[in-house]
């Protein structure tokens, strides 16, 4: 199966 | 006081009907360099980031920066209200709880004014880091709109693999599979049509096709779409809008488990 992370994972918070 | 006026009003409306079925509600931050907008979908897997330069409406004046939320959905009933050759005039009080929206039409016969009530809206701003694409592909907006819609009646998501002469889409599922291949073309009688790769090292990346295709409603903004891949981050999917700004937006890539 193939899992979806979170765009905030990527791009931390300002 | 906050107030911008955009001749090609239709722009506009072209931005908030690509981006209202994504996010329900986001703040619309105003300075001096412009108008812009940065907002996650409810399940925090893509980001919209809208960019509109000040030096791109015939007239902008921003006091002080301003942090105006709006529901999409509310925003998209006024601006349906514009015509489609319509200037659009926005304005804002310092502190103010509404934006009113002028709508003039070509020949100035027709002036009307729609006023929206402003929210607090808590968002939480990402910091998208100036990257270094391992690839970047520029096809017709109208192709790529195309590729995913088709592939999306087969499979839920698509890989999609870039080489130097060529970009791949391709998708699986219960009753059989696709692949779409875009040969670079740098056409130069029919510029509209060009595909354009640009690479510094092959990459292949898989993503959920219920996104991209939310993505495509933005396709009536550009002749174009740009889409940047790097192994293992958000693929990048860019709007360019013509003397005026850009939308982009940003999709976490399918991961194995």
């Amino acid at each position: 199966g193939s899992g979806q992370r979170s765009i905030a994972a990527f791009f931390g918070s300002k | 006081m906050f107030e911008a006026r955009l001749q090609q009003g239709a722009l506009l409306k072209k931005v908030v009907e690509a981006i209202k079925d994504l996010i329900e509600d986001a703040n619309f931050d105003c300075n001096n360099s412009g108008f812009s907008l940065q907002a996650m979908d409810s399940s925090h897997v893509s980001l919209v980031a809208l960019s509109l330069r000040a030096d791109g409406f015939e007239h902008y004046r921003c006091d002080r920066n301003v942090s105006m939320g709006m529901k999409l959905a509310n925003l998209s009933k006024i601006l349906k209200c514009a015509g489609n050759d319509d200037a659009i005039t926005m304005k804002s009080e310092d502190n103010g709880d509404t934006i009113t929206f002028m709508f003039e039409s070509q020949n100035q016969e027709r002036l009307s004014e729609f006023d929206l009530k402003l929210m607090d809206i808590d968002s939480e701003h990402l910091g998208i880091p100036e990257a270094e694409y391992d690839a970047t592909v520029k096809l017709p907006s109208s192709e790529f709109q195309r590729i995913v819609k088709d592939l999306a009646s087969i499979g839920d998501t698509v890989e999609i693999s870039v080489t130097k002469d060529a970009v791949k889409f391709g998708t699986n599922g219960d009753i059989g599979s696709a692949n779409v291949m875009c040969r670079q073309n740098k056409s130069v009688d029919k510029p509209e049509e060009s595909t354009e790769i640009d690479i510094t090292e092959p990459v292949a990346l898989t993503f959920a096709l219920r996104y991209l295709n939310s993505f495509a409603k933005a396709t009536p903004l550009s002749s174009h779409v740009v889409l940047k891949l790097s192994k293992d981050l958000p693929i990048v999917v860019e709007y360019h809008i013509e003397n005026v700004g850009r939308l982009s937006f940003f999709l976490a890539p399918k991961v194995e488990e």
